[in-house]
């Protein structure tokens, strides 16, 4: 574990707890995309198949669960809970993402470090967490003003990546032969879809003015 | 493979 992994992890938290605390303070799923949710929730299970055989560490497991679950609990909200429920951007949130879901796992098929089913998930998974966002960016697009939680919800989400970059940058120059060609790459391609979000939010913040991303 | 690449990272 080194600086940047951990803090890619806690902001990556502060996103999910951001987004919690958003859904539970104003009972409001407003401006939040499920379709994201649900794609984040078959991120976190399809990664982490080797929650039961593979025991790292307890704050490895600790993690997991708190992201399988919470991602869970947050489509769960958004579709069942029966005041959330009445706030969801249905008409808006329009992404077709079963082709996110397709060709990602069609290129797990093909890249993967090894032929199996564990490791063919988890390319997949890889994959899938890459372009996650894209029902969620394309919401705030349409959805006019975009209140400050899922704002800082969708900044912390992109920058957990960011530092996982630095973290593989770290390791690769620390550690002989580490190498994540798959994770960085994808990592890289992530971080990259945020760009314009990162700076209309630095506008925004710059110009203490209300974030708005154009149409 | 070497053990280090069990997926230590979430």
């Amino acid at each position: 574990m080194n600086v940047f992994r951990l803090a890619g992890d806690m902001t990556h938290l502060l996103s999910i707890l951001l987004l919690l605390l958003k859904i539970y303070a104003t009972k409001s799923c407003s401006g939040v995309s499920r379709k994201t949710q649900e794609l984040y929730a078959i991120v976190f299970i399809f990664r982490y198949l080797d929650l039961f055989t593979d025991f790292i560490s307890v704050y490895n497991t600790f993690m997991k669960v708190v992201f399988i679950a919470s991602s869970l609990a947050i489509v769960w909200c958004m579709r069942f809970h029966p005041v959330v429920r009445r706030s969801y951007d249905r008409e808006l949130d329009t992404f077709r993402y079963f082709f996110l879901v397709g060709a990602s796992f069609a290129l797990a098929l093909i890249w993967h470090e090894k032929f199996s089913v564990q490791e063919v998930f988890w390319a997949f998974s890889i994959y899938l967490e890459a372009v996650a966002i894209l029902p969620q960016l394309v919401l705030l697009q349409r959805s006019g003003n975009v209140d400050n939680l899922t704002g800082q919800y969708v900044f912390f989400l992109g920058a957990y990546r960011a530092f996982y970059i630095l973290n593989w940058i770290y390791r690769y120059l620390t550690e002989p032969r580490f190498t994540r060609w798959i994770a960085g790459t994808s990592g890289v391609v992530q971080t990259a879809l945020y760009a314009d979000f990162f700076y209309y939010y630095f506008i925004s913040w710059k110009n203490n003015s209300k974030l708005k991303l154009p149409a | 493979r070497e053990v280090d690449d069990v997926k230590d990272e979430l």
